[in-house]
């Protein structure tokens, strides 16, 4: 199985699908071959790259996935690139697993089944703005964590709940789990608060190396996305912004921060 | 009982608290006595108008007032303006409250308490990102919904799931509930959709023009609250955007919305 990354930050509107979609579709243009997983009941990635999922059930989806991790099956949505489209059943899925035989791990078993049938050399999995069963698949069947966040002072006071959260499943279901880091979306260079809030994240990280954690080795990933109208409007047009706006500082700075995920990829 | 709105939305990262503070804090200094209740487990209205909640207990907050709406306090937050401070232990109280008598109307009880202590002319709710058991009680306790939201394509999607909870509310627990409007945040007059999002919500609140739903009077509140840096800023200085820069045209723009806002709360 190749390594697994979910996208995740319980704080809503952050930039998590926008990075998702745009990351993986940076990765794909580097020759990657990617599986974007979208497991939000909102289906914002599904429908920022432009895929409709059939009223007839003709369409697999992350829904079927969970519920039949076997024979998970996934769409193509550009060159080298697959997506488990997400549509709003998937809200219902919380309740109807909710006692369900091995219910954290059915997003992995759907991920290995995928994976067998076609070559992938990396997994995007794009979360909810929660902390449920769903996102709980997701770093269940992950690698690694990387948080999506702003640099605004009140977004900092999440962060602690949320790597309590990757501690507990990573103590309780998936011991390997750590985090990469943090992406910084919508970023203001001009806000006055914009330095300071990179440098208490920085400073947070710094204190945890070594420290047994599974952020003992994350970092601010590099470049911030700086806010960008283009990626505001690419999902509108059903387009990842190299389509849509390939000039545009949005598409430069996911770009870049593709080919420095690269080395994520490959620590070697 | 003064008229009660709930600034709602169950996306997160929209702009619901930086709107409640700053219209109730413009509120307050055109001269309306003006009660903010945080029930937003995050807290961050109460962290952004600097209002500490001691460890000891002897701050009143939003929890206890849910546990025990007959003795609900207050804090003061300035002048002609009352806060109701949330805290992390309200996270636990909607398991508390699951089987609870009347769970849905503890707030409009402790609403009725605290105005009849003290004269108020109007009461903000800032609701927290989901429609649980927290925004049900807000919405209970509400004579009309503001919807903070954005003028992205996305945004658009969740609105109408929002729109049938505020119905279903109506017609099981308070069927005098409307909605007032929308107050579009982080608004960016440059972008190529945003017109067009903004017609797409006007043509929906036209087309429910008396057709008998809460909506049917509901309407785009002006002006938009211009993306402004400087309504990030003020969160970590514990000030409105009034004490920390009254010239920026966020200040302006929340002004300006507070002004016609008077209109809604005597529409006579
Ligand atoms: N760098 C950016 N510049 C401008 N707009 C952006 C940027 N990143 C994201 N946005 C816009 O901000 C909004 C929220 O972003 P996004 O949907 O990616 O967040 P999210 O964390 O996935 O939200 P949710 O919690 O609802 O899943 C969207 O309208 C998106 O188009
Ligand atoms: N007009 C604006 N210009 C610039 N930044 C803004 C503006 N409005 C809000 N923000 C910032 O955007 C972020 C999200 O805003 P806010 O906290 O008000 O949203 P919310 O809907 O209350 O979020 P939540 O769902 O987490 O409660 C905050 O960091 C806030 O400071
Ligand atoms: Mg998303
Ligand atoms: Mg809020």
């Amino acid at each position: 199985v190749p390594k697994v990354f979910a996208l995740m930050n319980q704080k809503g509107g952050v930039g998590k699908s926008t990075t998702a979609v745009n990351l993986a579709a940076a990765l794909a243009r580097l020759g990657k071959r990617v599986l974007l997983i979208d497991l939000d009941p909102q289906a914002h990635a599904t429908l920022h790259l432009g895929v409709a999922v059939e009223g007839d059930g003709s369409t697999p989806t992350v829904y079927d996935a969970l519920l039949e991790p076997n024979t998970a099956d996934v769409v193509p949505a550009g060159e080298n690139l697959w997506l488990l489209p997400s549509e709003t059943d998937l809200a219902g899925v919380e309740a109807e697993l909710a006692q369900a035989e091995g219910r954290h791990h059915r997003l992995r078993l759907a991920i290995e089944a995928i994976c067998r049938a076609r070559p992938i050399d990396v997994v995007l999995i794009d979360c909810p703005p929660s902390l449920g069963l769903l996102t709980l698949n997701g770093l269940a069947a992950a690698d690694e964590v990387v948080i999506p966040m702003q640099a605004h002072f009140l977004a900092l006071h999440g962060v602690g709940k949320l790597l309590e959260t990757v501690r507990l499943v990573a103590q309780q279901v998936r011991p390997s789990l750590k985090v990469a880091g943090v992406v910084l979306c919508m970023y203001d260079q001009q806000a006055s608060h914009t330095q300071e809030v990179v440098g208490d994240i920085e400073a947070f990280f710094a204190e945890a190396r070594d420290r047994g954690v599974p952020w003992q080795r994350a970092r601010v990933l590099w470049p911030p996305i700086r806010r960008n109208i283009k990626l505001a409007e690419a999902p509108s047009f059903g387009q990842s912004i190299f389509e849509y706006a390939p000039q545009a500082a949005g598409a430069r700075d996911y770009a870049a921060l593709a080919r420095h995920f690269l080395a994520l990829l490959d620590p070697s």
